[in-house]
């Protein structure tokens, strides 16, 4: 399978830090470390999607929506 | 909710609008922000008062990027707003994207939507994950009435519901996939996808799309109606035929044909048939089979006329299958035919059911 470009992973990153809370740095490069994994589970289970801990593209698209830039999970700080 | 369940102290809110966005006129403005705040004070005690200065719970403002609060938005589309939940200083304030451009219709992005979201948070609503609901994350156009019954248990368990509450009619929660006992109100193929449609929303089935994806049937096609009928594809004219009650429309790919809505009587079908329960379109015959209660009619899409002999009886011609459908479609040789939560996979060349499946299992339930 293709991996996915830096392109994909950084919108990913950038969402996930977002509205999932994943933490800042360490998740570099193109694999997937246990974190990023983690927090992309907890959201493809919020938005009912295949639960798989991959980036795939029906996670990505839903990624690439308009929405309100309200975190899905917790509040501001 | 937010953790904690952060709710206002008192049903007498106020809010501020401290600009304005140069994409609507002010009054414009001034009505999205009053009837996204009445959408929830309907359904609760809550009472909002404008303020024209000084400080108000709720304080409303359009910016760009680093807009103030640490929170940048990201110019046009991505983010479009937020807000922030009940509390002392920015708590409850609502901030828009001015990089958007802010609509009253469904062109762009509709403030009265946006508004009527972002200001549930203000009010103590996190984000549902139900695609119905007006508090599910992502964008989408509807019209009518913009609360789900999520919303309102929602907004109601930290206020309490409306003790002069007229009678709502609420947005029906999206259907749930693997419910056993789904039923289907169309099913289509639009150019390699298979498009389902039951209740206000839709599936769309891409082969490489691990999981379908559901959305409201306005969001797409505002100007058609709500609930859809039957549906089929003509791959030779590219075209996707949706019916509704007696009209029927046009799709090519996901773009409305112009000429439409049509009278479903101009297919040939008699005025005494107010809808089609089912159609289906046969590549290999060109014939599209229009149901109706228990019978069908056949349709020569070359001839641009009903066939003679018709109707005909379902129970008669697809001898195994129940007498009505809810919806049908052809793939290689296979007719599927979907009545309550059933899917009947019959075999057009041997004229026989071959095999009877959950009607869910098209959405690998």
């Amino acid at each position: 399978l293709p991996l996915p470009s830096e392109e994909r992973w950084l919108l990913a990153e950038k969402y996930l830090r977002r509205f999932y809370h994943l933490p800042n740095g360490l998740q570099g490069g193109q694999t997937s470390s246990g974190d990023f994994q983690n927090k992309l589970k907890e959201m493809q289970r919020f938005f009912n999607l295949e639960v798989t801990g991959n980036l795939d593209d029906n996670t990505l698209a839903l990624m690439k929506e308009a929405r309100c830039g309200v975190p899905d999970v917790a509040e501001y700080n | 909710h937010f953790p904690r369940d952060l709710k206002w102290q008192t049903n007498d809110v106020t809010f501020r609008i401290l600009n304005y966005t140069p994409d609507l006129k002010k009054s414009d403005v001034d009505r999205a922000i009053r009837t996204a705040l009445n959408v929830w004070a309907d359904v609760t005690p809550l009472k909002f008062k404008k303020l024209y200065e000084g400080d108000a719970d709720i304080m409303i403002s359009f910016g760009t990027r680093e807009h103030g609060d640490h929170n940048p938005f990201d110019g046009p589309d991505g983010l479009l707003a937020h807000a922030y939940p009940p509390g002392q200083g920015i708590g409850g304030d609502t901030h828009f994207d001015e990089d958007e451009h802010w609509t009253r219709d469904a062109s762009t992005y509709n403030l009265f939507i946006v508004a009527a979201h972002e200001l549930g948070h203000a009010l103590g609503m996190s984000h549902s994950s139900d695609p119905g609901a007006l508090m599910y994350p992502v964008y989408s156009y509807a019209t009518g009435y913009p609360l789900s019954l999520d919303d309102i248990k929602g907004i109601q368990a930290l206020y309490g519901p409306n003790p002069n509450q007229r009678k709502v009619k609420p947005k029906p929660d999206a259907p749930s996939k693997c419910d056993p006992t789904l039923s289907f109100d169309a099913v289509t193929e639009l150019r390699g996808e298979t498009i389902i449609f039951k209740d206000e929303f839709y599936w769309r089935l891409h082969p490489q799309m691990p999981e379908p994806e559901q959305t409201l049937i306005k969001s797409t096609w505002p100007s058609i109606s709500k609930k859809v009928d039957a549906a089929y594809e003509n791959p030779e004219k590219d075209l996707v035929i949706i019916f509704s009650g007696i009209r029927m429309w046009a799709l090519n790919g996901y773009n409305l044909v112009d000429g439409y809505p049509k009278y479903i009587h101009k297919l040939g079908l008699p005025k005494t048939v107010r809808k089609v329960d089912a159609a289906v379109h046969i590549k290999d015959t060109g014939k599209t089979l229009l149901f109706t209660d228990e019978e069908y009619w056949s349709y020569d899409e070359a001839a641009g006329a009903m066939d003679s002999g018709c109707p005909r009886s379902i129970e008669e011609d697809f001898p195994g299958m129940d007498d009505e459908v809810d919806a049908a479609v052809y793939h290689y040789g296979y007719l599927y035919f979907f009545h309550d939560h059933l899917q009947y996979e019959y075999s057009y060349t041997s004229r026989k059911v071959i095999r009877i499946m959950r009607a869910n299992s098209i959405l690998n339930c």
